[in-house]
């Protein structure tokens, strides 16, 4: 199991199309505060499905399309694709056709509030997605996936919240 | 079901352990559930001891001690159920020299399993890595990324 | 009283914005009354705007972007009113470099009228300072301090 | 107005008397994680009147007194001695004298819960010192005390929490 390309568009401060590698073993991302780092964690948090804007650090969902610079105009959607690679068959009726070796999903939301997601390049639905990463620890509110801040909020956390976190494991 | 829970509490408690003796380089933790007679639905209690400390509840620890507990905490889940990819954000902030470097040491180790995805501004952590990109605003609200691939240039190089 | 609250907003207000562009290199903030027909009462809101950036609420900003911002607010307040000593534990965790040391010349300007107590981890910070304390904890669970006073050190050298 | 000198003694991690002179400008603290700086900062807010055990990382203000290690037995109470000098001249009746330009502050708290407060070494009444300190920005809860992790506090505040800080400098 590997994830093996992020890109995205129109995503936050991504306004043109990135394309992001990643490499067997520990990748880093680094730069001055402010500049995007935080926002590709968003990123792939939202790609697997985070239906909770203020997960995403904004109020409402729309939040993540970039919304313009004095010299850029916001952009009328949001788009990020993530490429990985499954070890295992996986069947979801009703899907489009897709190799686990090397396929890609990915979201979309217009200005709109309309969503759309797609499993290679082919629209799917959000539970075909679901279906998909069932098992793989990737999902919204992953115990994989620790935003800025997340450690310190753990240690306050209630007992109630801590064992929701291992039930998500279980 | 009560069974997968308990399966699963025993496993990330033992995970736990073993990893805060990793990350400390000693010491005790434990995961221990509120009331023991309500498996289904008690909450759960962090209890640890750093190396030479006296045991006591986690929100009486320093803030680099309570930042590397709860990381022990989220690898022991994480190992219990591994994802492709783990993605880790400023975890490394509140860390002194040699927590830093017992937890990237930690990292390597687990990344030849998993992709991680750190995000840092420390250069001890940066130093670990096999690919590093760079993110950049050179036009101010727009993010651009630059990227260093050391295995590529240490290829070259060689 | 309303005149008392309402001279201390103004001035602090004032000199948050002037502490922001210092901590920022540019940009803009503000501090607003949510109600302004309420001023006996009302809550306060922030809104910052680092260079290049949109105005928004700070809630939206970047880890370390929310951090300048509130320590420039702390430090507006601490002109209005100055006390004697002015404690910092470990504010520079989420910075960039040159966000540090921008605020360690701004430490170092207020430092000529007060005294600064920084605890912290950053390299860059420590060098700023004109004497040092190292605590330790060589038998554990028991704290002890080191000195090394810079200026000692270079009466010394000189 | 400046501090000269911190003095403690069975306050938190510092078991052993230990001696702290504070020079102009700028005093950095460092050390490995957990060694007892922060301690030293809440010995400080502590010293100048903090009576929250919360804001001093613990649960009941016995919490503060040195609570033994496996070699060291726990101490029956804990200290801490500011020397400083203020610029200005007080008078403040029922108090004992004091020479503003050095002078010390001193509290000391016992296992049974018996609080003492000293001025100069004589013992003094709480709102003795509270009146010392007086406009100088220390005591309880102050904006010029910024313990670890306040910083993220002060942006996920409420706007009435906000104003209070504000308040206080009023
Ligand atoms: N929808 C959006 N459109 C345009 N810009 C956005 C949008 N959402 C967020 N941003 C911008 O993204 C920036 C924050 O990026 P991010 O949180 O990734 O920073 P970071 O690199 O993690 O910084 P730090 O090191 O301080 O944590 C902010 O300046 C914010 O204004
Ligand atoms: N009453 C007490 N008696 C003995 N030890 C105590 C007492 N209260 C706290 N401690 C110890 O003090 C230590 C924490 O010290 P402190 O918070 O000052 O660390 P720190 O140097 O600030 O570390 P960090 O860099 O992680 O923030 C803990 O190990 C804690 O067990
Ligand atoms: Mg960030
Ligand atoms: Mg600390």
């Amino acid at each position: 199991n590997r994830i093996k390309k992020l890109e995205l568009v129109g995503f936050k401060s991504f306004c043109d199309r990135t394309h992001i590698p990643f490499n067997e073993g520990v990748t880093v991302i680094v730069g001055p505060n402010g500049c995007g780092k935080s926002n590709i964690s968003d990123a792939i948090s939202w790609v697997v499905g985070e239906q909770s804007a203020k997960s995403l650090r904004t109020d409402k969902m729309e939040g993540v399309i970039f919304n313009g610079t004095q010299k850029r105009k916001p952009t009328g959607f949001a788009e990020v694709i993530l490429t990985l690679s499954l070890d295992h068959e996986i069947e979801i009726p009703g899907a489009p056709e897709f190799n686990p070796a090397n396929f890609s999903i990915g979201r979309r939301l217009y200005r709109s509030g309309e969503s759309e997601y797609y499993l290679d390049g082919q629209r799917c639905r959000l539970k075909d997605i679901q279906a998909l990463l069932e098992g793989t620890g990737l999902g919204p509110n992953s115990y994989a996936i620790l935003e800025q801040g997340r450690i310190g909020q753990i240690l306050s956390s209630k007992p109630a919240e801590r064992r929701s976190l291992i039930e998500e494991a279980a | 079901s009560i069974e997968q829970f308990e399966e699963a509490f025993q496993a990330i408690r033992r995970n736990f352990q073993e990893v805060f003796q990793i990350l400390f380089g000693g010491g005790q933790c434990d995961l221990r559930l509120l009331d023991e007679d309500d498996v289904l639905d008690s909450g759960i209690d962090i209890i640890a001891q750093p190396p030479g400390k006296r045991l006591q509840n986690v929100l009486l620890l320093s803030g680099g001690e309570k930042a590397l507990t709860a990381l022990a905490l989220l690898i022991a889940i994480f190992r219990y159920r591994p994802s492709p990819v783990c993605v880790l954000d400023e975890v490394d902030a509140p860390l002194d020299d040699a927590n830093v470097n017992r937890f990237t040491r930690l990292v390597t180790e687990l990344s030849q399993n998993t992709q991680f995805i750190i995000i840092t501004h420390n250069k001890n952590t940066m130093e670990t890595a096999q690919t590093m990109y760079g993110v950049t605003m050179e036009e101010p609200g727009v993010s651009k990324i630059i990227g260093v691939d050391f295995r590529q240039q240490q290829a070259l190089a060689s």
